[in-house]
């Protein structure tokens, strides 16, 4: 696994997040569901809490953009990039933004959303790309079936580097 | 004996697709800043080369320098926009 130079992470366990547009592709709940399933793979090893909010700054700000999206990143249309995500720091530091361009899906008939969006928070959080290939950060993307998703031990390595291992019982 | 056409269209079309992965990737620009200044596209051919060998090295690839196939099929991959080599 790989951290951002200077081991940037939240210095703080309670973190909030904000779903600011939807894609057309699935249902919003389903968006709600893969946002909220992403987030609790990093929750359940560490000690982090997710708090969704609805209106305001969150820490996590989620977004769907196509091409030129108001962060001097552009994305580049189908297929190539899928989302990016910014490390963690005030302001856009976080924010995780998902290129409207792709077909996203829950399952495998297009980009699973949920696999995509457990890679990019986990930039969100202060991993960078692993260079191993069974790693969720690893940075190209591969379909795996939702129901049986593992962190590889790659990533919960990387994490608990980062906030320790969950405390609760 | 003469290259079809489309071949060179073809290699010419790798060697941009690989430009643009490695800037925005592996920071291509920068260490060929000293050419930037003249023209801002030129990128010089040792850059480029250590660049590849950069990302090889990351996907665990044989380390040639060179736009090989298997190094291509990785930059056609869909990917996360994240740089492999953080900034």
């Amino acid at each position: 696994y790989n951290h951002f130079p200077g081991t940037i992470k939240w210095k703080k366990d309670k973190i909030t997040y904000r779903i600011l547009n939807y894609t057309p592709d699935i249902s919003s709940t389903d968006v709600d569901t893969a946002i909220w399933r992403a987030l609790k793979i990093w929750s359940d090893i560490t000690p982090l809490k997710f708090t969704r909010i609805f209106e305001g700054e969150a820490d996590i700000m989620i977004s769907f953009g196509a091409r030129e999206h108001g962060d001097n990143y552009p994305f580049d249309g189908a297929n190539g990039l899928l989302a990016h995500a910014f490390p963690p720091a005030a302001g856009i530091g976080g924010d995780t933004h998902f290129d409207e361009d792709e077909t996203w899906t829950m399952g495998s008939n297009g980009y699973n959303l949920f696999l995509v969006a457990a890679h990019e928070f986990g930039h969100a959080l202060g991993l960078a790309h692993s260079r191993d290939p069974g790693a969720l950060m690893f940075p190209t993307y591969t379909f795996a079936s939702v129901n049986e998703f593992r962190l590889s031990q790659d990533d919960v390595s990387g994490i608990q580097a980062l906030y320790g291992a969950s405390n609760e019982i | 004996s003469a290259v079809p056409l489309s071949e060179i269209e073809k290699n010419e079309e790798d060697w941009q697709l690989a430009q643009t992965y490695l800037n925005r990737f592996y920071k291509l620009k920068d260490s060929s800043a000293g050419f930037a200044s003249k023209n801002r596209n030129y990128v010089s051919k040792s850059s480029l080369s250590n660049k590849i060998k950069k990302m090889q090295e990351f996907f665990g690839l044989e380390i040639t320098g060179n736009l090989d196939s298997a190094t291509m099929g990785i930059m056609e991959k869909p990917r996360c926009g994240v740089p492999d080599v953080a900034e």
